[in-house]
């Protein structure tokens, strides 16, 4: 199904929340999304930083992976 | 565009680090 502006706005507050003693995180993640919105970075790119950046959470990987178009996917380590 | 959803994302996230 397609997401709304609200899914990602709440997906924001959600990173921003889950990192609110480090909000560094956060802004990287913001830095990750601007710089593929400026196509510095592709799709793969994108899930590369991610996933690197939201190591150990796996709630937000899976969160992201909604946002992901059909056939890409971050794995999430169990 | 190969990611409208991902693009959506990055619209929301460029608005929400502008106004921060």
């Amino acid at each position: 199904q397609r997401l709304k502006v609200e899914d990602a706005l709440s997906y924001l507050d959600q990173v921003k929340l889950q990192f609110g003693n480090q909000p560094q995180v956060y802004n990287d993640f913001l830095d990750i999304m601007k710089e593929f919105k400026s196509q510095s970075i592709d799709t793969p790119g994108v899930i590369n930083r991610v996933s690197q950046l939201f190591k150990g959470h796996p709630d937000l990987i899976m969160g992201f992976n909604t946002f992901l178009p059909p056939g890409y996917k971050i794995e999430v380590q169990t | 565009l190969p990611a409208p959803q991902l693009v959506m994302l990055a619209n929301v996230a460029a608005v929400t680090a502008a106004e921060s």
